[in-house]
């Protein structure tokens, strides 16, 4: 099956990638 | 981006194990079409029996996938692993690989959340099933370890009821609705879940779709759960990273597309669940047993359990004198016999009674150290010299408490000797310590020798007596002789002898006339 790799692009993420917020 | 907690106990619900089904073998995989709200979704329903053995979560490309960041197809991950059905796993970081949340693969602590608050599923080593929230300390224990562990976001059913809005709260720090955890819930998507239902079984939920386009949300994966009797279950990596591969082959539709962006590929993810024949758990039946059709069979007579991990010498258990080894009873010193039920006999002792007691004068032989308790009056490693003058009693440990340090009986302490003096060192006063019998014949010997002696003396005496009475008596007889003569007085006229030699013709001798000087 040499479909190679996926464009990851159907992205569902629980938090924001960009803002790390301090743990509590 | 939650609260971590590291130590105590958070809320999770552990469901027992169920007794093994017998015949009860591998996954049962249920292919769906349903619609939700209008909308058709496709796919997957799996349970397997017996999740210790056949449930399993795997590192991306096999064990060290974690470590070394690696991310793999779920095809790539389940094959060698030789899963039935495999589906993605935990979430991951996208930009680095880096597995997130708690990871256990087959034993192995490979990752920990430091305790971070999301939702974990995981199987101890008892067959415990662990759904909800876990401490640092939780995930880290040893008395019943995890054997298999991951995290996903979002407990979905706890106890058979929704637990989405709890879930939010605890996983998140967001209250506004319209936050990314907030549309994370209720986006529609392609989604997967793990959880376990009323018989035990394990669960896995697969449902394809495109995020905003197809698929279903968090309280429609819910909902349908719950129709098919799950009663607890976390949710996990959805989108482009869900995954649904049987006996090694992609069986359902990624949304990610692919370079040719005409097609779809499955994304290179990083955990992967996975179900496969029943193994035996541990793979190597710890070491003392082969694994048969997911059964341990155990090697040598005494080992024994699922796991092969338990010696079993019998009811008897070595009669608590020995301790379960894998090659039977070994008995502790003092002790022989298949269950060490017999104790050392005649002059044996220490291990399996295989060394000779050296105890003499009846002492006894401990059977465990063949130590020697010696007999009253004897002493020494083997019991076999007399108490030392002046000591007796257990050991020779009391001193003998006779006048002048007599030794005393070494057996009872009795001092039955005496001080005697004896005829031959009357004199030298010294005092000689006897036995009885010594004493007596000592006495004896004293009042035979002192008898004799004196004896001895009397009649010295008696004879010098007679002998002086003698002399005494002639010379005072003498005496008086000589006495009267010269005292005058009374005289005894005596006839001269003839002159010139002729006897007088008294004078012949008469026949029988003694002697007799003297003649009136």
């Amino acid at each position: 099956f040499g479909w190679g790799p996926s464009l990851d692009d159907d992205l569902l993420l629980p938090y924001p990638r960009l803002r790390a917020r301090p743990a509590r | 981006d939650c609260a971590r907690v590291r130590v105590g106990s958070r809320e999770h619900e552990s469901w027992p194990p169920s007794p093994a089904t017998p015949g009860a073998s591998g996954a049962a995989v249920r292919t769906f079409v349903s619609h939700f709200a209008g909308r058709a979704v496709a796919g997957h329903l799996t349970r397997a029996a017996e999740p210790l053995r056949t449930f399993a979560v795997l590192e991306p490309g096999g064990p060290g996938g974690c470590a070394s960041r690696r991310r793999a197809t779920v095809e790539e991950t389940a094959r060698p692993a030789g899963c039935s059905v495999a589906q993605n796993g935990g979430f991951f970081r996208m930009g680095t690989g880096e597995c997130l949340g708690n990871v256990v693969s087959d034993g192995r602590l490979v990752s920990s959340a430091g305790g971070l608050q999301n939702a974990q599923f995981g199987i101890r080593r008892d067959g415990t099933m662990v759904t909800g929230y876990l401490s640092e300390e939780e995930v880290l224990d040893t008395e019943n370890p995890f054997v298999q562990l991951l995290s996903g976001v979002v407990w979905l059913i706890r106890n058979g009821s929704v637990y989405i809005n709890e879930s939010q709260a605890a996983e998140c720090d967001e209250t506004q609705e319209t936050g990314p955890f907030s549309k994370f819930v209720n986006v529609i998507s392609a989604r997967t879940a793990v959880g376990h239902d009323r018989k035990g079984q394990v669960v896995l939920f697969h449902a394809d779709g495109q995020t905003e386009q197809r698929g279903i949300n968090l309280w429609e994966m819910a909902e349908f759960l719950l129709k098919q009797d799950v009663v607890n279950a976390i949710n996990l990596d959805g989108g482009g990273s869900a995954t649904f591969v049987l006996n090694g082959t992609l069986g359902s539709y990624p949304s990610d597309h692919c370079q040719d962006n005409m097609w779809r590929c499955p994304r290179s993810v990083s955990t992967v669940v996975c179900v496969h024949e029943p193994r035996c758990q541990p793979p190597d039946c710890s070491g003392h047993g082969t694994c048969v059709e997911g059964r341990c069979q155990c090697t040598g007579l005494f080992w024994r359990g699922a796991a092969c991990d338990k010696l079993d010498c019998g009811p008897s258990n070595c009669s608590q004198h020995g301790l379960c080894t894998e090659t039977g009873c070994r008995c502790e010193a003092g002790w022989t016999g298949s269950n060490c039920s017999e104790a050392c006999t005649n002059g044996s002792f220490g291990e399996d009674c295989a060394k000779k007691c050296q105890c003499q004068n009846g002492a006894a032989c401990d059977p465990a150290q063949g130590t020697c308790t010696c007999p009253l009056g004897f002493t020494g490693d083997t019991c076999a010299q007399e108490c030392p003058l002046g000591w007796h009693g257990p050991g020779c440990q009391r001193p003998c408490k006779c006048e002048h340090q007599c030794p005393c009986d070494p057996q009872t302490g009795n001092c039955n000797l005496t001080q005697v003096p004896t005829l031959n060192n009357i004199l030298s006063r010294v005092k000689q310590c006897l036995q009885p019998s010594e004493v007596t014949l000592q006495t004896g010997e004293v009042s035979l020798l002192t008898g004799t002696a004196w004896l001895a003396l009397t009649l010295a005496l008696v004879f010098l007596l007679l002998i002086s009475t003698v002399v005494n008596v002639s010379l005072l007889w003498g005496s008086r002789v000589e006495r009267s003569r010269r005292l005058g007085g009374a005289y005894v006229y005596h006839q001269l002898q003839e002159m010139n030699g002729e006897l007088l013709a008294t004078e012949k001798e008469q026949p029988g006339d003694a002697h007799n000087p003297f003649k009136d």
